[in-house]
């Protein structure tokens, strides 16, 4: 049973931030999730590796260049909601 | 490996 569904996972900024990475490649959709610190708020909040960003606080982010889905954590201020898929629903 | 790829990264 291979589960495609899109996870929302809401976290707290901690000491350190939310405890993930943002990534893209140029030339390829989707921006993913690296470098969960072991322990942080993402992690605690389901967050995984090689996950694509769908939705910031509600927001569809799928068509958004990468400065503006960064921006849109950074204002986001101590709450942050995100929907996100894997790799291979994606 | 997606990593070796990536050309952007920021910490949050």
């Amino acid at each position: 049973e291979v589960n495609n569904k899109p996870r929302i996972c809401k976290m707290v900024k901690g000491p350190s931030g939310f405890g993930f990475t943002v990534n893209m490649i140029k030339n390829k959709p989707g921006l993913f999730i690296s470098e969960i610190q072991n322990g942080g708020p993402a992690d605690a909040a389901g967050l995984k590796d090689n996950d694509f960003l769908v939705e910031v606080n509600g927001v569809n982010v799928l068509n958004e260049p990468y400065e503006k889905v960064v921006t849109r954590v950074q204002d986001s201020g101590d709450e942050l909601t995100l929907l996100v898929c894997s790799k291979d629903a994606y | 490996n997606m990593i070796s790829l990536v050309t952007q990264k920021t910490k949050l």
